[in-house]
Protein backbone atom coordinates (compact mmCIF):
# COMPACT_ATOMS: atom_id res chain seq x y z
CA UNK A 1 0.00 0.00 0.00
CA UNK A 2 1.62 3.52 -1.27
CA UNK A 3 0.01 4.94 1.58
CA UNK A 4 1.96 2.67 4.00
CA UNK A 5 4.86 3.47 2.79
CA UNK A 6 4.82 7.15 2.56
CA UNK A 7 3.85 6.75 6.53
CA UNK A 8 6.94 4.91 7.02
CA UNK A 9 9.41 6.80 5.50
CA UNK A 10 7.66 10.02 6.97
CA UNK A 11 8.00 8.34 10.62
CA UNK A 12 12.15 7.81 9.34
CA UNK A 13 12.36 11.32 8.79
CA UNK A 14 10.48 12.16 11.61
CA UNK A 15 13.08 10.01 13.55
CA UNK A 16 15.96 11.05 11.81
CA UNK A 17 15.15 14.74 12.53
CA UNK A 18 14.85 15.12 16.33
CA UNK A 19 17.86 12.64 16.69
CA UNK A 20 19.91 15.18 15.04
CA UNK A 21 18.55 17.94 17.03
CA UNK A 22 19.45 15.44 19.95
CA UNK A 23 22.58 14.32 18.99
CA UNK A 24 23.74 18.39 18.25
CA UNK A 25 21.59 19.20 21.73
CA UNK A 26 24.41 17.13 23.39
CA UNK A 27 27.55 18.05 21.48
CA UNK A 28 27.65 14.39 20.01
CA UNK A 29 29.89 13.54 17.04
CA UNK B 1 12.01 10.59 31.21
CA UNK B 2 10.24 12.91 33.37
CA UNK B 3 7.55 15.23 31.58
CA UNK B 4 9.18 18.22 32.74
CA UNK B 5 12.54 17.22 30.14
CA UNK B 6 9.92 16.47 27.66
CA UNK B 7 8.58 20.03 27.68
CA UNK B 8 12.15 21.57 28.23
CA UNK B 9 13.70 19.20 25.24
CA UNK B 10 10.64 20.24 23.20
CA UNK B 11 10.97 24.00 23.73
CA UNK B 12 14.64 23.87 22.98
CA UNK B 13 14.49 22.49 19.87
CA UNK B 14 11.40 24.28 18.85
CA UNK B 15 14.22 27.40 19.58
CA UNK B 16 16.97 25.88 17.59
CA UNK B 17 14.67 25.80 14.47
CA UNK B 18 12.80 29.24 15.25
CA UNK B 19 15.72 31.19 15.40
CA UNK B 20 13.66 34.54 15.16
CA UNK B 21 11.87 33.52 17.94
CA UNK B 22 8.51 34.10 15.97
CA UNK B 23 6.47 31.69 17.66
CA UNK B 24 6.71 29.25 14.97
CA UNK B 25 8.36 27.75 12.46
CA UNK B 26 8.22 28.15 8.56
CA UNK B 27 9.29 26.37 5.81
CA UNK B 28 12.30 28.99 4.94
CA UNK B 29 13.07 28.44 8.72
CA UNK B 30 13.70 24.27 8.07
CA UNK B 31 15.58 24.98 4.91
CA UNK B 32 18.00 26.64 7.37
CA UNK B 33 18.39 23.57 8.82
CA UNK B 34 20.32 22.40 5.63
CA UNK B 35 23.41 23.23 7.47
CA UNK B 36 23.35 22.10 10.57
CA UNK B 37 21.80 19.12 10.62
CA UNK B 38 22.79 15.65 8.61
CA UNK B 39 19.49 16.14 6.54
CA UNK B 40 18.72 16.96 2.74
CA UNK B 41 16.94 20.46 2.04
CA UNK B 42 13.99 17.44 0.66
CA UNK B 43 14.08 15.93 4.04
CA UNK B 44 13.89 18.77 5.94
CA UNK B 45 10.47 19.88 3.51
CA UNK B 46 9.64 16.22 4.60
CA UNK B 47 9.87 16.76 8.08
CA UNK B 48 7.96 19.85 8.11
CA UNK B 49 5.23 18.86 6.08
CA UNK B 50 4.81 15.78 7.66
CA UNK B 51 4.96 17.65 11.14
CA UNK B 52 2.15 20.70 9.67
CA UNK B 53 -0.19 18.90 10.55
CA UNK B 54 -3.24 21.52 9.11
CA UNK B 55 -0.84 22.31 6.22
CA UNK B 56 -1.44 26.14 6.52
CA UNK B 57 2.77 26.59 6.08
CA UNK B 58 3.31 27.51 9.54
CA UNK B 59 4.64 25.11 12.35
CA UNK B 60 3.05 25.68 15.97
CA UNK B 61 4.13 24.43 19.26
CA UNK B 62 1.80 21.83 19.33
CA UNK B 63 2.25 20.68 16.38
CA UNK B 64 5.88 19.94 16.37
CA UNK B 65 5.39 18.88 20.44
CA UNK B 66 2.57 16.60 18.58
CA UNK B 67 5.69 14.99 16.21
CA UNK B 68 8.10 15.22 18.80
CA UNK B 69 5.99 12.92 21.04
CA UNK B 70 5.06 10.48 18.13
CA UNK B 71 9.13 10.01 17.70
CA UNK B 72 9.69 9.44 21.52
CA UNK B 73 6.12 7.38 22.16
CA UNK B 74 5.03 6.52 18.64
CA UNK B 75 1.87 8.34 19.64
CA UNK B 76 0.69 12.23 19.20
CA UNK B 77 0.50 13.42 22.57
CA UNK B 78 -0.65 16.91 22.35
Amino acid sequence: DPNMKAGAANEGVLANFFNSLLSKKTGAP
Amino acid sequence: VGQNTILEKTHEFFQMCDIENKGFITRRDMQRLNGGLPLSAEELENVFDTLDSDSNGYLTLDEFSSGFSEFLFGQKVS
